[in-house]
């Protein structure tokens, strides 16, 4: 989608590191905000991670007392100009023994146009260890985290995003043109050709305050909470008996290791 | 000798992160489909064509799989959700989880595609292109494989039809992974960043195969 390539140029030429993950819909994007909670299920592939999912909780939704979440950091704005013009040309030739030709050239050209002012707001470390030391979970659990629990999923907390700063609108165009003949040998000769061209063009308004990206922490909790602001792979956010999480064909739940272990 | 044994988990993951490793998980995934007679499979494989096509249904999906291979009833369903539940269920209503649990990794790997890579998987469906598609996607993580370097790898010809092109199925199914496939020397530009949705892609494309005739 064109809001994907936009998420994708931003974040490519913002985070070498790939340290942060690009917001995959627009629709979706809300969901993302700082202090946000994510769920995640355990991987079932060594090839890839599940996505982050939204499970519409703050970590005030969790933790006493109902306070407000603190005030985030803001750097700085960028601002992010990319133009794309690109043609691209290709041809084809098939020739099936005894069955005929088939050959076809095609030419195409796209162009797109982004200028979007961004901005990093973070929550500083020194915020999570003041929370984590003042404010305890609440008593009896959040649904949500009991279902999330039960799942054997993990959760995350939002600590940084990348954010529009304003409304802004991306067209994309697409042209294409084509050109194409065939002859068909038999008792009857056939042979043709054929011409066409097509053009899309594509619109999409994102508006201020959309979420591009976002970095996460993993939420402990067990029995209290504690943030690893480093994820580690195998540390769940659960290690109680309810949990369910299966990791593949035939495997056994993996050990977690807990923070106060090491 | 807890860290030793994970810094070993660490190095076999480092080593089986390339072509054969990928083969090898998938492949014990899609050994469960193998039982499958004909008729189940093709009503799977009908209403996976229609659920790729609408995001909710595929998460609904998702979630009530999810929800049975933790140890809950399936309760039956409207529409390609139910049928592909009922290809899945024992008469207690209890998931046959040596079926379940492929069915779910194939929705685990649709998860980490997009929306557009869903249409496209049911187009390819449709078209019953599916061979194809499974081919020059594997070809493509055979050659760039062990994935860690930026290479161009070439495509065979044979396998990208007439159409290949910015509109073809196959192209923007890798460009949405990230690639950048190329027209007149049919090649596409590996990235290693591309990895894990090419590899899902794949295992997508395997276990849609093992469930269509051959």
């Amino acid at each position: 989608s064109a809001f994907e390539r936009v998420v994708k140029s931003v974040v490519q030429e913002l985070d070498h590191s790939q340290e942060l993950t690009p917001v995959n819909s627009l629709w979706s994007s809300a969901g993302f905000q700082p202090y946000c909670l994510l769920g995640r299920r355990p991987s079932s592939s060594w090839f890839w991670r599940p996505r982050y999912k939204c499970v519409s909780l703050s970590l005030r939704d969790i933790l006493e007392p109902d306070a407000p979440e603190p005030a985030v950091e803001q750097d700085s704005p960028f601002h992010f100009h990319e133009t794309m013009d690109g043609q691209l040309k290709g041809s084809v030739k098939l020739a099936v023994p005894g069955q005929g030709k088939i050959s076809g050239k095609a030419a195409g050209s796209s162009s797109s146009s982004a200028s979007v002012n961004v901005c990093m707001l973070r929550v500083a470390p020194s915020t999570w260890e003041a929370m984590r030391r003042e404010r305890r979970l609440r008593k009896p659990e959040h649904k949500i985290l009991q279902q999330l629990r039960h799942r054997g999923d993990d959760v995350f907390v939002v600590t940084e995003v990348l954010q529009m700063q304003k409304e802004v609108e991306i067209t994309q165009t697409h042209k294409q043109e084509g050109s194409g003949q065939f002859a068909l040998p038999g008792a009857i000769c056939l042979q043709g050709k054929g011409q066409g061209h097509m053009s899309r063009k594509k619109t999409v308004t994102i508006p201020s305050g959309t979420i591009l990206a976002f970095r996460v922490a993993q939420l402990i909790i067990d029995p209290d909470w504690d943030i690893l602001l480093f994820p580690n792979k195998k540390q769940r956010t659960f290690s109680g008996p309810l949990q369910a999480g299966r990791t593949g064909p035939g495997s056994q739940p993996e050990p977690s290791l807990r923070v106060s272990d090491q | 000798l807890k860290f030793l044994s994970d810094g070993l988990m660490e190095d076999q993951l480092e080593t089986t992160e390339d072509f054969q490793g990928l083969q090898l998980e998938v492949g014990a995934w899609a050994a469960g489909l193998e039982g499958l007679s004909e008729e189940p499979c093709g009503q799977l494989l009908g209403g996976l064509g229609q659920v790729l096509q609408d995001e909710h249904a595929l998460e609904a999906l998702e979630e009530l799989l999810e929800r049975g291979l933790c140890g809950g009833q399936v309760e039956p369903q409207d529409g390609p959700v139910g049928a592909i539940l009922e290809c899945l269920v024992l008469p207690s209503r209890q998931l046959e989880e040596e079926l379940a649990g492929p069915v779910s990794y194939l929705l685990g790997a649709l998860a980490v595609l997009s929306e557009t890579q869903h249409v496209l998987l049911a187009e390819v469906l449709e078209m019953g292109a599916l061979s194809e598609v499974f081919r020059l996607v594997r070809s493509l993580l055979e050659q760039s494989s062990p994935w860690q370097e930026r290479r161009a790898v070439s495509l065979p010809p044979e396998l990208l039809g007439s159409s290949w092109g910015a509109e073809a199925p196959s192209w923007v199914l890798l460009e949405e992974c990230g690639l950048a496939p190329q027209a007149g020397d049919p090649q596409v530009c590996w990235e290693p960043e591309a990895r894990c949705c090419t590899s899902a892609l794949y295992a997508c494309l395997a276990l849609l195969s093992k469930l269509s005739p051959p």
